[in-house]
């Protein structure tokens, strides 16, 4: 706590990139006003990109684990024979050490 | 997953047990002794380090331990085993020569038996094996699912002179094993009768079924009955893979058997294993050659099949166990690692060590990554009486190796025992211990365990704590053998009344960095320990050369 209190205040006053931003922003707005509109266009777009890495982020964790699925149903039992990977093992003992 | 890199998967690979040069192995098939030469089979697929593609591995060895590695027995190429040449027997004819009946996957996953026999009956490495011409010889009967009818047993004669095979199945939940005769093996006759069922239990696979002496130390011809013999079932349970055996009568007339104690019957969850940690799809075959049952057990991998892929291989074979009855209980068998694992003691070292209540001593023994311990423990008489004398003192009823929280609980009397493969920080380490509680009715009660839980730093590992309750026997002492081998721990308690297989993957206790401790964590108790560790040469398990092996280690 004590180290986190003392750095905060250290780090606001010697940000320099703070103090340029500060400056130019209203200098910008004055002289020309359309690029307020690629700001907006652009944090639109910032933000569905976001959207977009959320999404595509989630996505392969799914995917993968449905492989896994397929994979851990295995050749081996579709084949006929009991299951010989261990994956599913290893997927209780890591739900049971999440719990 | 993990990150391993060569060096920690180098170290994995085994220095006497058996193992192929690369890739999947599995159950082991239809062991034999023939004209000199122990034979092995093995479920195999050379194309990968995972399971598929299955073909018969063959190896052959003149003690059990020097194997040599031989050509494939045989590979799927009849539309009846074109999706595998799956897990099979032999049996020797009363002329001496062999048939071996194998489960074949066919072309559309329907599970047939399968006759082959050796080409060449006077090539003692059985090099060339020929398929029956009107295979396949069973298919599932009425009633029995295409994929569950699989592994048929050695043969075993009855009293009017046939041939009697098992084959394990299921009808819903409930475990069978179904039962055949033949006379020539091409030609099979069903019992209606099953020869057991246990509700509950789920698909029996790899069904075993022998004969043991009630009173002598010495294995039984699959064939031999009588009174002095009691016979095992034993079954691979499909759903669990665990091995559950029970003792029982075997009734020749109808091909019956029944258990001497139905509430641990085969593969109830309280019943009886061989091994009480990784160990499954086992098979005995009696060895003529020394007289004696001994036992095979394929022990698979407990890391992730990523990091088979990456280190190439996957799984192991036990050490070759003798399995006898005991003659002391009657009421559970003893396994105990082959007389010829001993020609791989090196150099040893003696210890006799008198350790109090929480405290870890290191044992000065060199590297100890493959190594033999035998052990025998001692309490004080007074610590014992001050526990049983004391009624304050709870029966630890609930005591349990899988579920009370590993070698860190910390009892009266226990744990204590020996930490294998653990750096010197004790960071990595596997615990291979007794347990001692005070049992119902104020009587000292056993448990044999390993914690594999601080085995390895690795997180794509499965780390059990494995074990089970060992009799211990008025005036016996506490006697524990453990084989280290690299990636594998086989334990035995008690002479081998309760046996524990693991494998572990250390990270930093490889090479010259793994240690060997003694440990007693128990509160109360100062345990005695003399014990002796021997260093373990490798078993040089290679292909076989002609040139090279026709002078192979002598047998001991």
């Amino acid at each position: 706590m004590a180290r986190s209190e003392s750095l905060l205040p250290v780090t606001s006053q010697h940000d320099p990139l703070s103090e340029s931003s500060s400056n130019s922003i209203p200098e910008t707005r004055r002289r020309k006003p359309t690029k307020v509109h690629l700001v907006v266009y652009s944090g639109f777009l910032l933000i569905a990109l976001y959207i977009t890495l959320i999404v595509t982020h989630t996505r392969p964790v799914s995917t993968k684990g449905a492989n896994d699925e397929k994979t851990v149903a295995s050749r081996a039992r579709l084949a006929g024979v009991s299951e010989k990977s261990n994956e599913h093992i290893w997927k209780m003992s890591d739900d049971r050490e999440g719990e | 997953a993990f990150a391993w890199n060569n060096t920690m998967l180098s170290w994995q690979r085994t220095a006497f047990h058996f193992q192929p040069e690369k890739n999947w192995m599995n159950d082991p098939d239809g062991p034999l002794f023939y004209k000199g030469w122990y034979h092995f089979f093995y479920q195999y697929n050379p194309n990968a380090a995972v399971w598929g593609d299955i073909v018969w591995g063959h190896a052959v060895s003149k003690d059990l331990i020097h194997w040599l590695h031989l050509p494939f027995a045989m590979v799927p190429d009849q539309w009846y085993d074109a999706n595998g040449v799956w897990t099979g027997s032999a049996t020797f004819l009363d002329d001496g020569s062999i048939v071996m009946l194998y489960t074949g996957s066919t072309d559309k996953f329907v599970q047939v038996q399968n006759l082959a026999y050796p080409e060449d009956p006077n090539d003692p490495l059985l090099l060339k094996w020929t398929k029956f011409s009107g295979n396949p010889v069973l298919e599932p009967p009425p009633g029995i699912g295409d994929k569950d009818f699989r592994d048929p047993t050695t043969a075993w004669k009855t009293s009017d002179g046939k041939w009697r095979i098992t084959i394990g199945s299921k009808i819903n939940r409930t475990g069978i094993s179904l039962v055949y005769d033949t006379v020539d093996f091409k030609t099979y006759e069903k019992h209606d009768i099953l020869l057991h069922q246990v509700p509950n239990t789920g698909m029996w696979e790899c069904v075993d079924f022998y004969p043991v002496s009630k009173t002598k130390h010495h294995g039984l011809d699959t064939s031999v009955n009588g009174p002095d013999v009691r016979h095992i079932v034993k079954a691979s349970m499909d759903d669990t893979r665990i091995d559950h055996y029970a003792i029982g009568t075997y009734y020749d007339s109808n091909g019956t058997w029944v258990p001497d104690n139905p509430s641990i019957d085969v593969g109830i969850s309280t019943g009886l294993r061989y091994d009480y940690g990784k160990f499954y799809a086992s098979k005995t075959f009696y060895d003529q050659h020394k007289g004696r049952r001994i036992l095979w057990g394929w022990i698979g991998e407990s890391d992730s099949e990523a990091a088979d892929v990456q280190k190439g291989w996957s799984s192991l074979q036990a050490i070759p166990r003798t399995v006898v009855l005991d003659t002391k209980t009657k009421k559970n068998l003893i396994q105990w690692p082959v007389k010829e694992i001993e020609s791989l003691r090196l150099r040893s070292k003696k210890f006799h060590k008198k350790i109090g209540p929480g405290t870890v001593v290191p044992v000065d023994v060199g590297p100890a990554d493959q190594i033999d311990i035998e052990a025998e423990f001692k309490l004080k008489n007074e610590d014992l009486e001050v526990i049983f004398g004391d009624d304050s003192v709870e029966d630890d009823k609930d005591f349990s190796c899988e579920t009370s929280g590993g070698a860190t609980l910390r009892g009266a009397l226990g744990p204590f025992g020996f930490s294998v493969l653990a750096d010197q920080s004790l960071s990595e380490q596997t615990l291979v211990y007794f347990y001692v509680t005070k049992g119902k009715d104020s009587k000292l009660k056993t448990f044999f365990c390993t914690d594999t839980s601080k085995s390895t730093m690795a997180n794509d590992v499965v780390k059990p704590v494995y074990g089970s309750f060992v009799p211990v026997l008025k005036g016996e002492k506490l006697t524990m053998r453990i084989l280290v081998d690299h990636s594998i721990v086989e334990g035995f308690g008690q002479g081998g009344r309760t046996c524990i297989t693991s494998r572990v993957y250390p990270t930093k206790a490889i090479y010259g960095a793994t240690k060997l401790f003694l440990f007693n964590n128990a509160t109360d108790a100062t345990v005695t320990a003399s014990f002796k560790v021997w260093q373990m040469n490798s078993a040089f398990i290679h292909p076989f050369s002609a040139v090279d092996d026709l002078v192979v280690p002598s047998s001991t």
